[in-house]
């Protein structure tokens, strides 16, 4: 039984992709068959795993908008039990030709309604907006995770972000949970680092993952090589951090 | 005669409001009125600037939208010659409410045809993608300036915004030209960030301002005390960057 969790925060460059990226690849290296898709038009988790886009003529807009059977966009990465759905540029128009269609925002739901019992975790990497790719995320997951940058623009978006995860459970997935908010960028040594944990682990009481994601040159690093930060630089603080998130996401 | 320069890239957390801020409040300590418009639904810029959102009656949104003379919607900011149009939580809606709407790329061209020459910059801060309010603010600017984090994803995400650019030029806006690139959050002890500038001067020859902005915590925490970096720490490297940064745009 598959656990879909959607990686979501409207604010920019918070983390998303390479949590999708990371905790993808630390849930496959601790076993569990992990499916990424990638519902952002920059295909960021794309080129992240070291798939080259352009090379790619089935992605997770032929499954959007074309009712491809989601199988068939389905690649291996370099990664055992790790796969993919890339998507490509064509998704940049996606949202605009979704606004006219029947059921626009149960498109992702419907289309892996079929494989996603074949994973345990389906990871969904959203872009920085609450548009239609993101409606559609947060339809088809069972969980939202939230990354939240340690920095004070931060915390402005995510009343947001609440009210939209309301009103999508209210009115398109009553299933929908929060998986957890996750610190990322943690510098430890700047009081504004430490002034964000306070406050977002004060307003989420207990809803907030142990492991903190540190600032680590590393990690940013990793996507340049097309690894993942487990292959980078396994024993990095970043790695241990990404691991430790694993093991919490798979106590639940 | 304004100066219209639009902030856009759709990479998310590369420094758009950022510059907007301290660009903004950059060339008005050095004699320039300037107006500020806050196209993002998240609101940064408006809150970075010290503005209590929940507050505001008028936005951004009713400029687009229900066609208020945006005059209605300007506000003064504590600083001499510096100007805001916040944006309000209204504006999350507003994509998808343009869709349907006559003429909608060119609302925000028509609502500051009147009020422009009243300044010498208008900086437009959009939202980190590729949608209808910042096709609008393409279609009003006389040029853009696009922000690029030293980092590895920033350079992925260009080439389709050179794309937009150009199809905004054919179709929406003759004048559209490249204000510069701006290389932001340099962080001069990592190869990554030197490996960035360079790809980066490679590829824009001669289009890449001189000063880069480096990554430095002050520039994080200015905006939680609603301040510009000019007025939180005028002596730090952040706050000459910018300066040198609006003397380059005022050269132009
Ligand atoms: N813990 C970290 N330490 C240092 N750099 C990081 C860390 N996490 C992410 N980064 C870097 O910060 C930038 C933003 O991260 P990322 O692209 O994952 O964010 P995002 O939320 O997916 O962005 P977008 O909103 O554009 O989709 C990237 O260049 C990435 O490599
Ligand atoms: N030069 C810098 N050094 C350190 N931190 C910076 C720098 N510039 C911006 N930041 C911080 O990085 C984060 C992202 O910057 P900012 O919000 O300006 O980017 P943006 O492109 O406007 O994001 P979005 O895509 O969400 O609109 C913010 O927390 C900001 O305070
Ligand atoms: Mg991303
Ligand atoms: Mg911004």
């Amino acid at each position: 039984m598959a656990r879909v969790i959607a990686l979501a925060n409207q604010k920019g460059g918070v983390g998303k992709t390479t949590t999708a990226v990371n905790l993808g690849a630390a849930l496959a290296h601790l076993g569990n068959k992990t499916l990424i898709v990638d519902l952002d038009p920059q295909g960021n988790a794309t080129i992240g795993l070291g798939v080259d886009r352009s090379e790619l003529s089935l992605s997770v807009y032929q499954l959007l908008l074309e009712e491809l059977p989601a199988q068939e966009a389905v690649l291996p990465t370099k990664y055992q039990r790790l796969f993919l759905i890339p998507s490509t540029i064509e998704l940049a128009g996606a949202e605009i030709e979704l606004v006219a269609m029947v059921s626009r925002e149960y498109r992702l739901q419907e289309a892996l309604k079929d494989i996603k019992d074949g994973y345990d975790f389906v990871l969904l990497d959203c872009p920085p907006s609450l548009g239609l790719l993101t409606i559609n995320a947060m339809t088809a997951a069972d969980s939202i995770l939230i990354p939240i940058q340690c920095e004070f623009y931060a915390l402005e978006g995510v009343t947001q972000l609440l009210n939209t995860i309301n009103l999508v459970r209210r009115r398109l997935n009553p299933r929908l949970e929060l998986e957890g908010v996750l610190l990322t960028m943690f510098d430890g040594r700047t009081t504004l680092s430490q002034d964000v944990e306070r406050d977002v682990r004060a307003v989420f009481e207990g809803r907030v993952f142990r492991s903190n994601i540190p600032r680590s040159v590393r990690l940013a690093e990793a996507p340049s090589h097309g690894k993942s930060i487990l292959e980078y630089e396994p024993h990095s603080r970043g790695a241990q951090a990404y691991l430790a998130l694993a093991k919490e996401v798979l106590e639940k």
